[in-house]
């Protein structure tokens, strides 16, 4: 896990000026 | 001369069948015609945001598992899971074309992942940007050599 890709997924969680978030995992 | 001919013919058909020319569309789509449907009101958008969750490679038995507490509030309104299944050659970009775009995946890809560039010429990236949609993304590097300037914010790994 980018820990510092997830930070910033929650960030943009909590900021909401987007209308699209795409977010790509390996399983 | 005929041997050769034949040979020619084989190597021919053995690279139209596995490495074919791209029959990618060159166009991209046009909204529907205005006076044909009430389109404002028939394509009205549902949500006002969207977050799409690829997971690559996962079991799908997995997500759907009742042990999987944050997966099961799917089924309760708060999302939709799709499985996709993109038949092999199969590496990461030809999976996103196949999921953006719906292209069908060709060993070619496999070749063009390691120096894929922007080369989709419609795919709902393209529309949602053209609808002025501001698009985050985050995850997987490929997204980035594919769509290199719509994303709003990026972050890729």
């Amino acid at each position: 896990v980018d820990h510092n890709v997830t930070r910033n997924v929650l960030k943009e969680i909590e900021v909401k000026d987007w209308d699209i978030m795409i977010l790509h995992y390996l399983g | 001369m005929i041997l050769y001919g034949i040979f020619l013919l084989s190597i021919l058909l053995f690279f139209n069948g596995f490495f074919p020319i791209s029959k990618t569309p060159q166009s991209f789509k046009n909204d529907p015609p205005k006076d044909m449907l009430p389109v404002n009101d028939t394509y009205a958008p549902v949500v006002s945001k969207l977050v799409l969750v690829v997971i690559d490679a996962l079991r799908l038995d997995f997500v759907n598992s009742q042990l999987m507490p944050l997966t099961s509030r799917l089924s309760r309104g708060n999302g939709c899971s799709n499985n996709v299944s993109v038949q092999t050659p199969t590496v990461t970009m030809p999976r996103i074309k196949a999921l953006i775009a719906g292209n069908v995946p060709q060993f070619i890809d496999i070749v063009l992942n390691l120096a894929s560039t922007e080369q989709l010429k419609d795919s709902l990236i393209h529309s949602a940007y053209n609808s002025n949609k501001k698009i985050v993304f985050y995850g997987d590097d490929t997204w980035l050599k594919l769509f290199p300037s719509y994303f709003w914010r990026y972050e890729g790994t």
